[in-house]
């Protein structure tokens, strides 16, 4: 037998469950891993999170943002007392395929949508095992980044599927710094670095306009995109744009997803390698029952995959209509410190997107957001009905990892149903 | 610069045609004169960036998957999944 996940003291106190979710005919293979609550297991609600990249690992999400520990410079789990299962059990799941501990002997996943069946199947049989989970208990997923593409996708998967064949409801969903709407958001990346975005700029003015200058182009390749939504027109869009409103910032050495600092390492945290060494550790392979010999945070070969490329400039937002418009209540939150999915653009799209009440949401005044947990002026909101947008003061593009009280005070107070 | 444009447009619409299992044909049909001068564009500009798509997912190197009888549950209610549990 497979040792117990508990054995390695992440969190001694709660029941784990770690695994694979098997696609037999494709040959994918997903691993995930649960953490019951610290609270009420049996009364709190579930959440499934999902990191970004494309192609890094959920256990991101867990060991360097809010997951129950933490990995220090010893190669050992620290206790974190904001660990988003505080009060709520929560699931990481590595997906696509070849992202962290997940694996396919074959070609892998090539674009989001494909995934959404599998995690749709995955979820069905993870309340299916475990019912006392789904009994009455709501559900909640939650991702950051590249999840902006997901979590769209995956949420009009699972509404898809009528209640009563369905093990699990579906509450709400939670999108942090994300990507959903390029053709909105590329046109924030010029003002988040040339000091428009609440910190000074990091360009030369020249730099700045050179980023104005390339930007008719970039949108109209992105334009192209939302309307074919084919390969051809997307896949240039997405390497013509990112160069030219990502590559003078990526070329001061500032670090993507914290404008403050300065990018060290290969993902622009030092401290990240310590989560990498630990999971790479037999004790922790075998603990968890996990099936590749070599664990990444991030797999760039996923990141510059001909087909994610495509999927990059597509319209997700489009779903997220439909999602609002089925009642789902949707939270859009955004650090303010991140540059790569910054607040301005998500706080853009957020105010121009159709729904049947995105008249009122935009006439809607922009509040101060106090932090149920520390008191203090975290940020600002804005709400109407099942939508809301939240600008987190001091986050970078992990919000967790730099605001970790008000990261739980945000996700306690709106799985509770404090929408507003 | 043209010239080697021209071949790396043809290079990398070909590979890109190769990856989705598409005929000369079907590409010619589905990508229009104006797109495919932007690939050509686009390998020019940006021939770091081109040369680096990935057009399969490669995968993972050594996999050691463990039978089922080593798990403590194994769920098979769906039809082509499994979820193996620890």
């Amino acid at each position: 037998k497979i040792k117990d996940p508990k054995v390695l003291g992440i969190d001694p106190g709660v029941k784990q469950y770690t695994g694979y979710l098997d696609v037999e005919e494709e040959d994918k293979h997903f691993f995930y891993w649960f953490f019951e609550s610290r609270n009420d297991p049996k009364n709190d609600p579930v959440i499934l999170w999902l990191n970004g990249g494309p192609g890094c690992s959920s256990l991101t999400g867990l060991f360097f943002e809010l997951g129950p520990s933490s990995i220090g410079p010893e190669i050992k789990p620290i206790y974190n007392p904001h660990s988003w299962n505080s009060n709520a059990s929560v699931i990481f799941l590595d997906q696509p395929v070849n992202v962290g501990y997940s694996y396919s002997g074959s070609g892998g996943v090539s674009n989001t949508v494909a995934a959404g069946k599998d995690v749709y199947a995955f979820l069905q049989l993870f309340f299916k095992q475990f019912p006392e989970y789904a009994s009455g208990q709501e559900f909640h997923i939650a991702g950051e980044s590249y999840a902006g593409h997901y979590i769209p996708v995956f949420a009009t998967e699972i509404l898809s599927h009528p209640q009563e064949e369905r093990s699990f409801n579906l509450t709400s969903v939670l999108i942090g710094n994300g990507l959903t709407d390029p053709l909105t958001q590329y046109s924030y990346y010029e003002p988040m670095a040339c000091g428009e975005g609440g910190e000074p700029s990091v360009l030369e003015p020249e730099e700045c306009e050179g980023m104005l200058d390339t930007l008719p182009r970039c949108l109209s390749l992105i334009e192209s995109c939302y309307e074919s939504e084919s390969v051809w027109t997307c896949v240039p869009a997405s390497i013509y744009c990112n160069n030219a409103q990502m590559g003078p910032y990526q070329k001061t050495g500032k670090n993507v997803y914290d404008i403050r600092k300065e990018c060290q390492g290969e993902l622009c945290y030092a401290e990240m390698k310590y989560m990498d060494e630990y999971l790479n550790l037999d004790v922790v392979k075998q603990a968890v029952g996990a099936e590749v010999d070599n664990y990444e945070s991030c797999n760039f070969n996923i990141n510059r995959n001909f087909l994610l490329a495509g999927d990059w400039m597509k319209p997700y937002h489009k779903a997220v209509t439909n999602l609002l418009n089925q009642g789902l209540p949707v939270l859009i939150y955004a650090g303010d410190k991140d540059f790569i999915c910054n607040w301005l653009g998500n706080e853009a799209w957020s105010n121009v997107l159709p729904w049947k009440h995105a008249e009122k949401f935009q006439d809607q005044p922009v509040k101060n957001w106090i932090s149920s947990t520390t008191g203090d002026k975290a940020g600002k909101v804005k709400n109407y009905e099942n939508f809301t947008f939240l600008r987190i003061y001091g986050g970078g593009h992990m919000v967790p990892f730099d605001q970790p009280e008000n990261a739980l005070a945000m996700v306690n107070d709106w799985v509770k149903g404090s929408y507003n | 610069a043209s010239l080697q444009n021209v071949f790396q447009a043809n290079t990398l619409l070909d590979k890109a045609r190769n990856a989705l299992g598409l005929s000369e044909q079907q590409l010619l049909d589905s990508v229009p004169k104006s797109i495919q001068k932007v690939w050509g564009e686009m390998g020019m500009l940006f021939p770091k960036e081109t040369a680096e798509l990935e057009f399969i997912t490669k995968p993972k190197s050594k996999i050691n998957s463990k039978p089922d009888s080593q798990w403590d549950f194994v769920v098979q209610e769906h039809p082509e999944h499994k979820l193996r549990v620890n």
